[in-house]
């Protein structure tokens, strides 16, 4: 029932990717970085409201937390985060100024979910 | 430099102190000390520009300008064991190039203090660039053709004995061409990292039939006609370590 005297609830977006992109040379590090000048790190953001979807990449574990949540908000509601991450690749200069093509692991968000 | 990082909302409020150690466990995470500010003078060698356009995954998709044939199948397997990938450039004056009688020696000797313990170099591959030559036709058999061997020096030369060395690689090549030769130098560059054994460098032979043709492969800057082309044109070592963390590096595939 819609009661008019309360203000309605803002609806928030569920758990998603969203887009962020990190220039090197914002942070003055595009001198010792060669290549990318920058590249889309992406961070997850958003509700997992109940009850969860199946396109919240849940585990068992997050539908029982939000499950729970509904019945007992002092138990958080599940968070959003990531569950899949590529790595990048830099070449860059060193101290020596050697230079160096490196795979960093986890540095872009591939996927997000419900935790 | 850090201060770019950090989000508006908070900025304010952050001390210079904060700023600086948010950098330092930046730089942590990409594995250095401290931030490097390298010169303008810092050369990229294009060699290393091939393998980041080649194994890079997040390279851009238009790499048209790429030299073809450059990377051989060699630098893919090497890649395929590691995630890293370094150059080095020989200390020039601990250079020692001798020649006669139809042969060119140069010794080199890289500095490789730089690769940490912790990495384990999977393999390594001496480049060296040789520029055509045009040289008169002559009778002999192997008339146009080098032979380049690249040694490992176990004992350098006393005052009185030759120096020890042992055979790496070894190619016959025509001087006719210009092209970059690589050499598998792993054996030698995993006793000095893994196994701790000193570093005396290398000792390159080239055995050329004449004198004309002497300057076909570049192992000196005394043999090199142009002072700017040669720091694209010296001899690299390229060494393939894994830090135990994370992927290999793999060729570029869509996304």
């Amino acid at each position: 029932q819609v009661r008019p005297n309360k203000q309605r609830k803002k609806h928030k977006a569920n758990c998603k990717r969203h887009s962020l992109y990190v220039d090197f040379s914002d942070v003055g590090w595009n001198d010792w970085i060669v290549a990318p000048p920058g590249y889309h790190a992406f961070y997850c953001q958003g509700e997992c409201p109940f009850p969860l979807a199946d396109h919240l990449n849940s585990t068992n574990h997050a539908i029982v937390q939000t499950l729970v949540n509904s019945v007992n908000s002092n138990i958080p509601r599940a968070c959003c985060v990531p569950t899949d991450l590529s790595p990048v690749s830099l070449l860059y200069l060193d101290e020596y100024e050697r230079v160096i093509l490196k795979n960093y692991q986890d540095m872009v968000v591939e996927g997000c979910g419900c935790r | 430099g850090a201060r770019g990082l950090v989000p508006q909302i908070g900025r304010s409020s952050l001390s210079q102190d904060v700023l600086h150690a948010f950098e330092l466990r930046l730089l942590s995470m990409f594995g250095l000390k401290h931030r490097p500010s390298p010169s303008r003078s810092a050369v990229v060698p294009q060699y290393m520009m091939d393998l980041y356009s080649m194994h890079s995954v997040n390279a851009e998709q238009n790499n048209s300008n790429r030299p073809k044939g450059s990377l051989g199948k060699g630098s893919e397997r090497s890649a395929s064991r590691a995630n890293t990938i370094r150059s080095f450039h020989h200390d020039e004056s601990t250079e020692d190039l001798s020649s006669s009688s139809g042969k060119t020696t140069q010794r080199f000797l890289f500095n490789l203090t730089s690769i940490p313990g912790e990495e384990f170099v999977t393999s390594a591959e001496l480049r060296i660039f040789r520029e055509q030559v045009v040289s008169s036709p002559s009778n002999g058999s192997l008339a146009g053709f080098h032979r380049i061997n690249v040694h490992e020096i176990i004992r350098p030369s006393g005052s009185l004995q030759e120096p020890i060395t042992r055979l790496l690689d070894t190619r016959l090549v025509q001087h006719s061409l210009s092209k970059w030769e690589s050499f598998d130098v792993s054996p030698a560059v995993t006793r000095w990292t893994a196994d701790g054994r000193p570093n005396h460098g290398f000792v390159v032979e080239i055995v050329h039939p004449d004198q004309d043709s002497k300057r076909h492969v570049r192992v000196s800057r005394s043999l090199h006609d142009r002072e700017d082309t040669w720091p694209q044109m010296r001899p690299l070592l390229v060494t393939y370590s894994h830090d135990g963390k994370g992927n290999v590096l793999h060729s570029r595939e869509k996304r």
